[in-house]
């Protein structure tokens, strides 16, 4: 072979320019046809009898860095990020590298939950820290909303015409990211879905109601819930309520869990106040990676519904927020739907690319940036596809079960609901 | 990561007395803020 290899003449010749040419064209030929074939597949989903094919694929708008940002793996990259930084750290490197982070990042020790910093294993925990009791006073005055976190007000303001402003001039739609209606019941994954297992299960607990109502009146009168009790079942506050069928009486019925269910279908805003003297307003609140990330309720409210979005874990930071539009409307976010003392409440913590875990304390089947929750999503889109019905893209749980009274799961002002978890 | 508030509250109007009634913000766009400081109040 080597005797070949040495002593073989090797003659080199040139291709024809045209045949080059008709090389390249072929390539280019390829690409186009692909990318045609790929734009029809994505219209085709949602119609009847058409292949599923898992979520389709969002390609956001946005300068170089941005389109360069979408062809990388983000969940994957932020689940490897995740599992790295639980690797556990020698113990004598721990305190030197925590204060490393925390100069880079600006956290202040002094007001760490530990003082003895060899206690975090790793930067997962020091990163899901708590913090020493009374470091964060709530404001006196009970009415204030409060806010949910440490962090930078990006923005606020009110909501007119259904649109937010993320920044001037770039808006995105609140049902893009609220989400509009509630999906088909095949999605329902909540630990008390409304199905009619569950108003059967209301309704053989309507022994047990006199009871139940006497300790949710009194959680009311202590946490300041200025609603009474007939205004819950009835609605006759000062806003119309979510779901009016929702009062868990001992009268609860199938019918009235299919009239619950079809008011489950309507647009979220129709729940605002019919009589226009109110309005909506929304913040926004960035957290730093030194920053405390666990998050808190600013109001006393009751959270009814859950919307889980499996959406990309986009960087949020201020830079990309300005050049993305829609940057919340594409990343994975928990939707948390509720009221409180005025109406219409919602809590949403989007997650990003550094941050993907969102954890809620009081939802135990909540699974964020998780791989079985993206093959759910997949599977559930590939359903919707296979009945004709578009993917709404996301999966509901509804709290109900937590207080059959109150009709979800109550918060008190300060009450810590989750946090932010590395990976 | 973020966290964004999307709520009702009443309207901002003017009073008789020309107080402005209604939802009333408390912060800036911008200022760092701690969890448990007011946002607004009505």
């Amino acid at each position: 072979l080597g005797d070949a290899l040495r002593n073989t003449k090797i003659q080199w010749y040139q291709i024809p320019v045209g045949l080059g040419i008709g090389f390249l064209g072929l390539v280019q030929f390829y690409k186009v046809t692909a990318r045609e074939q790929e734009k029809q597949r994505d219209l085709e989903v949602g119609e009847p009898g058409s292949q599923p094919r898992g979520r389709p694929k969002v390609r956001p708008d946005g300068p170089w860095q941005v389109q360069v940002m979408s062809t990388l793996p983000l969940k994957a990259m932020s689940r490897l990020w995740g599992r790295f930084n639980e690797l556990t750290i020698p113990y004598y490197l721990r305190v030197p590298g925590f204060k490393l982070y925390a100069f880079i990042f600006g956290v202040d020790l002094s007001e760490v939950g530990e003082d003895d910093l060899h206690v975090y294993p790793n930067l997962a925990a020091f990163f899901y820290r708590k913090l020493k009791p009374g470091s964060r006073p709530l404001h006196p005055d009970p009415h204030m909303l409060l806010s949910p976190s440490d962090g930078r007000v990006l923005q606020f303001g009110q909501i007119e015409g259904g649109d937010i402003e993320q920044v001037k001039g770039m808006t995105y739609s609140i049902d893009a990211l609220l989400g509009r209606r509630t999906p088909t019941s095949s999605i329902s994954n909540g630990s008390s879905g409304t199905s009619t297992e569950h108003a059967k299960k209301i309704h053989r607990e309507a022994s047990e109601e006199e009871e139940i109502i006497k300790s949710d009146a009194e959680f009311a009168r202590v946490n300041g819930i200025p609603y009474t009790l007939p205004d819950l079942f009835t609605g006759s506050g000062r806003s119309k309520p979510v779901k009016d069928a929702a009062t868990p009486s001992s009268q609860s019925t199938e019918a009235e869990v299919g009239a619950e269910l079809a008011l489950g279908e309507r647009p979220w805003y129709d729940i605002i106040s019919p009589d226009k003297t109110t309005s909506l307003y929304y913040a926004v609140v960035y957290l730093a990676p030194g920053d405390y990330h666990r998050f808190h309720s600013p109001t006393n409210w009751v959270v009814e519904r859950r919307r889980h979005f499996a959406g990309e874990l986009y960087s949020v930071s201020p830079y990309l927020q300005r050049t993305l539009p829609g940057l919340f409307t594409l990343n994975e976010r928990v939707v948390l739907l509720g009221r409180w003392r005025w109406g219409f409440f919602s809590y949403i913590p989007v997650g990003a690319t550094n941050v993907g875990s969102i954890v809620v304390n009081f939802d135990r089947e909540l699974r964020t940036n998780s791989l079985t929750t993206d093959t759910e999503a997949d599977r559930a889109a590939d359903e919707a596809a296979a009945r004709g019905e578009p993917y709404l893209g996301f999966a509901e749980a509804s709290y109900e079960g937590a207080s059959p009274v109150l009709g979800g799961h109550a918060l008190r002002r300060g009450e810590e609901m989750g946090g932010f978890q590395l990976g | 990561s973020t966290i964004v508030l999307v709520f009702e509250a009443p309207s901002q109007q003017k009073g008789e007395n020309g107080r402005v009634k209604g939802w009333e913000w408390k912060v800036q766009k911008g200022q760092r803020v701690r969890q448990g400081q007011a946002l607004g109040q009505v």
